[in-house]
């Protein structure tokens, strides 16, 4: 189902932002 | 308890709640954070992703005629629409000021926000689709009703060659969904269910097939044989009843993420 293939699109992307975001905490933790 | 009742549902989201968790954990122990990194491509990347997401959500909507389902997807779409909005007024933000703390809170408002919201809308074309599959059970049952009328072997043959199919997409559907389920009593449940079906399928064919013969010799056992019949169709309407109970039972739970 196209919705599917949509939604792990914007899980995928939504990841790759939130683990850059978190890479330059993690420098501080 | 699994959070994510459907094993796609779960591929799809556990990624980026894990990250998200993480998110905030990092957030929370370092208050003020080191400078962010310019956020503008990936959150682009992401609204690039919810624009299609959204366009596809609408084209599922016009294209069903589930009334739930067109009812369910526009706020979840609204809301994954908002939430990225959030991510881009956070990336602004940032790149004015890498250290600002109401951006951070956008970030991780927008990112949950995202979560949510294609949480939201897989759940709703999830439950879309179990309706589907209880139609057919539905379709199942209506030919079970018919059964008392079956009263020659004419009737017979044509009740089996009727049944059959909607029997076979029924057992095909139900497993597939059993399959898929990540609450493994849910799916023990319905797997037994299923395995009950298909062991009392022939026995009702024999007990319908045992009502005509008996009645149509005018022989005694008449009522017997018919109370036989009806506790057999009894036994295997109340098989289909539990699936449908069963496959309507979700262990969503949104809160674990608030």
């Amino acid at each position: 189902e196209q919705i599917l293939v949509a939604a792990r699109s914007i899980a995928a992307a939504t990841a790759a932002l939130v683990k850059a975001a978190s890479a330059a905490q993690r420098e501080l933790v | 308890m699994p959070v994510f009742h459907t094993k796609t549902i779960e591929s799809i989201l556990e990624p980026v709640a894990q990250q998200v968790s993480r998110l905030v954990i990092l957030h929370e122990e370092a208050e003020d954070g080191n400078a962010m990194p310019d956020l503008a491509r990936p959150v682009q990347a992401v609204k690039l992703a919810v624009d299609n997401l959204v366009r596809v959500g609408y084209e599922t909507i016009n294209s069903s005629e589930d009334a739930i389902l067109k009812q369910d997807m526009p706020p979840a779409l609204n809301r994954v629409e908002e939430a990225s909005i959030l991510l881009i007024q956070a990336s602004d933000m940032l790149r004015s000021d890498p250290f600002s703390a109401p951006a951070r809170k956008k970030l991780i408002e927008g990112s949950r926000g995202i979560l949510q919201g294609t949480s939201a809308l897989l759940l709703a074309f999830d439950e879309s689709e179990v309706r589907k599959i209880i139609r057919i059970c539905k379709n199942v049952l209506e030919y079970l009703a018919i059964t008392e009328v079956v009263e020659t072997m004419e009737d017979l043959v044509t009740f089996v060659k009727n049944l059959s199919p909607v029997l076979t997409k029924m057992t095909k559907e139900v497993d597939g969904r059993q399959k898929e389920l990540t609450h493994q009593v849910h799916r023990e449940w319905l797997e037994r269910s299923l395995e009950q079906v298909k062991q009392l399928t022939p026995i009702l064919i024999s007990g319908i097939k045992i009502y005509i013969t008996t009645k149509s010799q005018g022989g005694q056992g008449v009522a017997e044989a018919q109370t036989n019949r009806d506790y057999v169709i009894g036994k295997v309407c109340n098989e289909i009843h539990e699936m449908i109970r069963v496959l309507q039972l979700t262990t969503y739970d949104e809160e674990e993420w608030d």
